[in-house]
C-alpha cells in the first residue's frame, strides 16, 4: 500500500487526503493547526501537528516514509516555498505543490517540484470551456440542419496541423474540439499537429459531415 | 456573439474572463476593485468597477444584457450570496457560480444558482485519481507479465452494472477505470451502471486481458 503526504489541509488538501485515502493510498495528513488535523483524522491513516517549515518537526512526523508529497499551502507562500526546501532537502522523491499565484509556481519549480497545480486557474479554464461548448450545442439544438460528431481522426491525418488538413475549405466543416486522451482541447490553433488516436469533434451541415465521413475514411 | 459575464475577478474569475474573450465570447467583468478591473480591461470586451450587492450599481454596469454571468466571488460568501440574489432577481438566465465552502454552495443552491463550482475540491480529487493512475502505471511498468488496456465496452454490457459483468471473477482482470466523456471515473462501485460509449481500462495479466478480448466481442 503506497504511502502519500498531504501537507497543508485547506480546503484543497483536506479534499485530496479524502480522496486519495479512498482510492486506497495509505494518507500521512500533516498541518499546523489542531483543529484541521482533528477533523481529519478519522479518515486517513495518520494525521500529525507540526509545523513544516521546521526539518526537525516534519522529520518527526514521519515524512521521509513517504515517497509521493502533496504540498497543499496556498496562502502562505513563504511557508510553502519552505516546506518545498525542506521536502527536497529530505529526499522526498515525488513532490506535488499547489500554487497559488504565478510567481508562487516559478518559485516551486525551482526548488525542485516535480509538479505545480493551479486548482482556481485550471477550473476556471474548464469552466469556460464548459461554456464554451454548450453553447455551441445550444446553437445545434435550434438548427436541425446542423449536427455536431465525435469521429477518431482520419486515416494519415496525425502528425499534420489543421492548417495542412485545411478541413474548412475542403468540406465546409469547423473543427471545433480535440478529444485528447481524458481532455477536450477547445483552443484550436491552426499549427497544432494532430496526434494518433485524438478524436475531432466536427461541426457543420448534415450533408458536409456525411462527405466528411466518406471521403476521408 | 454571446454576451457573458463574469462577476469577481480574483484568481478564478480573472481566469475564466480571459479565456472566455479567448473562445469568442463577449466579456463583461465586473469587480469593486479598481485596480482587478485595469489589470483585465484590455483583454475583454468591457470591464467595470462596481459594488454587485447593489442592484442599481449592478444594472448599470450593463449585467441584464448577459444571458450567462460567472459569480467569481469566493472568500466573501456574503457578497456572493446576496450578488447571487441580486442576479435572480434581475432575471438573469444562467447562473453559475463558484463556492469556496459546502454551505456557501448550498446557499447559493438555495437561491437559484444554476451550477455551482468547488474549484480547490474539484482540482484535489482530480490530483488524487491522478496519483492513483500513475501509481498503477509504475506497477506496471515493473511487471512486464501485466498490462493495462483501454478498450470500448462490450456488446451488451451498456445498462448493466460492474457487479452483474463479474469480469473479475470471469477473467481475472481488474477494472481500474472507466473514460466516461471526457473523464476517468476512478471510484468504481459495484452497482455503478456502465453507459453506451462507455471505455474500460482494465488491468491484467496479459494472457487474461487477450482472453477478455476475444471473449466478450
Ligand atoms: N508552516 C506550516 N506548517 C504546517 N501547515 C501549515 C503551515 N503553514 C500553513 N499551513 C497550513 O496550510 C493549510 C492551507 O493553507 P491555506 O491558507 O493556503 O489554505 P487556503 O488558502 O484556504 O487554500 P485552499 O484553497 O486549499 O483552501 C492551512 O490549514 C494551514 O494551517
Ligand atoms: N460586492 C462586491 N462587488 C464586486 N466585486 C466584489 C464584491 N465583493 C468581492 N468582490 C471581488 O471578488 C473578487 C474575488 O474575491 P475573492 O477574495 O473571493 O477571491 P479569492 O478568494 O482570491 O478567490 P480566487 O480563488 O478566485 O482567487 C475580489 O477581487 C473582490 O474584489
Amino acid at each position: 500500500k503506497q504511502r502519500i503526504g498531504v501537507i497543508g489541509l485547506g480546503k484543497f488538501g483536506r479534499s485530496c487526503a479524502i480522496r486519495l485515502a479512498e482510492l486506497g493510498f495509505e494518507v500521512l495528513a500533516i498541518d499546523e493547526m489542531q483543529c484541521n488535523v482533528d477533523s481529519i483524522k478519522d479518515m486517513v491513516a495518520l494525521a500529525v501537528v507540526a509545523d513544516t517549515t521546521d526539518f526537525a518537526e516534519l522529520e518527526a512526523a514521519g515524512i521521509t516514509s513517504c515517497d509521493t508529497v502533496v504540498l497543499a499551502i496556498g496562502a502562505e507562500i513563504d511557508h510553502s516555498v519552505l516546506t518545498a526546501a525542506v521536502l527536497k532537502e529530505m529526499g522526498i522523491h515525488h513532490l506535488v505543490a499547489r500554487a497559488s499565484s504565478d510567481l508562487h509556481g516559478r518559485l516551486l519549480k525551482r526548488i525542485g517540484a516535480d509538479d505545480v497545480v493551479f486548482p482556481e486557474h485550471d477550473m476556471a479554464i474548464r469552466l469556460a470551456n464548459r461554456l464554451s461548448l454548450s453553447s455551441i450545442y445550444d446553437f445545434l439544438e435550434s438548427s436541425p440542419d446542423y449536427d455536431i460528431l465525435e469521429v477518431p481522426i482520419p486515416r494519415g491525418a496525425a502528425g499534420k496541423t489543421l492548417r495542412d488538413l485545411d478541413y474548412r475549405a475542403r468540406f465546409e466543416i469547423n473543427v471545433v474540439g480535440i478529444r485528447r486522451g481524458g481532455e477536450v482541447l477547445v483552443t484550436l490553433h491552426s499549427d497544432d499537429l494532430l496526434e494518433a488516436g485524438d478524436r475531432l469533434i466536427i461541426l457543420g451541415s448534415v450533408p458536409n459531415l456525411h462527405r466528411f465521413a466518406i471521403q476521408t475514411r
